[in-house]
C-alpha cells in the first residue's frame, strides 16, 4: 500500500504477527484445504474396460490401491509438541533447504498373480510380488 | 462385479486415459508391447486349462497366505495313476510358469530297430532372460483301453543321443495325462537352444516289443484341443522385480 496509510499498516502489521503467533486450528481451513489422513484410496483396474481379455486369461481386473493423504507426525508420549519443535528445528538447522516431512506410503504390499498369453500362444502364469497396497502409513 | 468394493469409482476411461493407463500396466508387467496371441479358440486348449488350474491353485494360497503343499491341479477327471502329486511348493516357489505348445510332430519308425517313436518339439527360446527353470514336466494324453489288462512301458528320450529322461509303467486300461519330468533337459535347452533336437515317446509291451504309439491310445497334435500334448516349465527369478514408485 502507498504511503500514507502508515497508520493501516502499522495495524495490519500488529494484526498479521497475532496471526502468525496464533496456530490455526482445524476448524480454520476452509473444507478446500482440508486434506484428508494418510489412508489407502482404491482404484479398480479393469482388464477388460482396457481391452485385453484377448490376451490376459486372469484376473478379470484387480484393485489397485494407493496411499494419500496428510500426515503430520504423530505426537506420542515419546514425541510430543516440545520434542517435535526441537527435531524440527535440529533438522531445520542442519538441511535449511528442506523441511522435514513425513510421507503417506505403502506399509505392507500383497502379491498378485496375472495368467496371460506370449505371443506365440504360450501361456505365462506370473506372480509379480509386493505389487498391491495392503496398507498405508507416515514414514 | 459383485466383488467390486462400492467405494471404486467407477466410469468408463476416455481414451488418452485407457492408453496412459494400459503404458502403466504393461510396466508394471514387465511388458515390452503387448502380446497378440494368433491361435483362435486358444483358451480351450489343454495348456491354457492346465495353466488356470494352476492359477487357480496360486491364487487361493495366495488368499490362504498359507503354504498349502502343490499338488497337480486336478486333471481332466482321470485315474491317479496317471496323475502325479508335487509334494514339494514348487509352485509357491515359482515367480513364473509357462507352457509351450507343441510344434512339430512325425511319427518315426526304425526298420533296423524296428523301433516306433513319436518326436515332439518345444520352442523354449521365448524363455525371458534371467529366469532358472526349476522343474519341467512333458505332458501327454492316453486314452484307456478296456480290452487289453496289459501295462504299457513308456520312455521319453532326448533325440541325438536317445537319452533316456523319464519312463512310466502304466495299465491299458487307466487313462488320462502322463506326465514326464524333464527338468534337466529343459535346463539344457535354455542353455544351449542349438541342441534342442525335441523329445521323442516310445511304447513298448512288457515282452520289450515296440509298438505303435496311436495304438497304445496316445494322443497327439491331432487330438481334441484339450488332449493335446505340452511342456510346462517352472521358473524363479534370479533378481526381483522391483517396481519404481509412480
Amino acid at each position: 500500500a502507498v504511503g500514507g496509510k502508515k497508520k493501516n499498516q502499522n495495524r495490519n502489521k500488529s494484526t498479521n504477527k497475532q496471526e502468525s503467533s496464533r496456530i490455526p486450528k482445524p476448524g480454520d481451513y476452509n473444507t478446500s484445504e482440508q486434506k484428508q489422513a494418510c489412508k489407502k484410496h482404491e482404484l479398480y483396474v479393469s482388464f477388460r474396460d482396457l481391452g485385453w481379455q484377448d490376451w490376459i486369461i486372469a484376473p478379470e481386473g484387480y484393485a489397485a490401491f494407493y496411499c494419500d493423504g496428510e500426515c503430520s507426525f504423530p505426537l506420542n508420549a515419546q514425541m510430543n509438541a516440545t520434542n517435535h519443535a526441537i527435531v524440527q528445528t535440529l533438522v531445520h538447522l542442519m538441511f535449511p533447504d528442506n523441511v522435514p516431512k513425513p510421507c503417506c506410503a505403502p506399509t505392507k504390499l500383497n502379491a498378485i498373480s496375472v495368467l496371460y498369453f506370449d505371443d506365440s500362444s504360450n501361456v505365462i502364469l506370473k506372480k509379480y510380488r509386493n505389487m498391491v497396497v495392503r496398507s498405508c502409513g507416515c514414514h | 462385479d459383485n466383488h467390486v468394493h462400492s467405494s471404486f469409482i467407477y466410469r468408463r476411461l476416455r481414451n488418452h486415459e485407457r492408453r496412459e493407463i494400459q503404458r502403466e500396466i504393461l510396466s508394471i508387467l514387465g511388458l515390452p508391447h503387448r502380446p497378440r496371441p494368433f491361435s483362435p479358440g486358444k483358451q480351450a486348449s489343454s495348456a491354457p486349462l492346465f495353466m488356470l488350474d494352476l492359477y487357480n491353485a496360486m491364487a487361493v494360497e495366495e488368499e490362504e497366505e498359507g503354504v498349502a503343499p502343490y499338488r497337480a491341479a486336478p486333471l481332466l477327471g482321470h485315474s491317479p495313476a496317471l496323475t502325479t502329486a508335487h509334494d514339494t511348493n514348487f509352485l509357491n516357489d515359482a515367480d513364473m510358469v509357462m507352457s509351450f505348445v507343441n510344434l512339430v510332430e512325425k511319427d518315426k519308425e526304425f526298420s533296423h530297430q524296428r523301433r516306433h517313436y513319436k518326436e515332439f518339439r518345444f520352442d523354449l527360446t521365448q524363455i525371458p532372460d534371467g529366469e532358472a527353470v526349476t522343474a519341467a514336466e512333458f505332458r501327454i494324453y492316453k486314452d484307456r483301453f478296456l480290452l487289453r489288462a496289459c501295462f504299457f512301458f513308456f520312455c521319453i528320450c532326448r533325440d541325438a543321443e536317445t537319452f533316456l529322461l523319464d519312463s512310466k509303467k502304466v495299465q491299458a486300461s487307466n487313462g488320462g495325462w502322463l506326465v514326464f519330468d524333464i527338468t534337466a533337459t529343459s535346463n539344457h535347452w535354455v542353455m544351449n537352444p542349438q541342441q534342442n533336437f525335441g523329445l521323442q515317446l516310445c511304447v513298448e509291451t512288457m515282452d520289450g516289443r515296440s509298438i505303435n504309439i496311436k495304438s497304445a491310445g496316445i494322443i497327439g497334435r491331432n487330438g481334441p484341443q484339450s488332449k493335446q500334448p505340452f511342456v510346462v516349465a517352472f521358473f524363479k527369478a534370479s533378481g526381483v522385480l522391483l517396481r519404481s514408485v509412480r
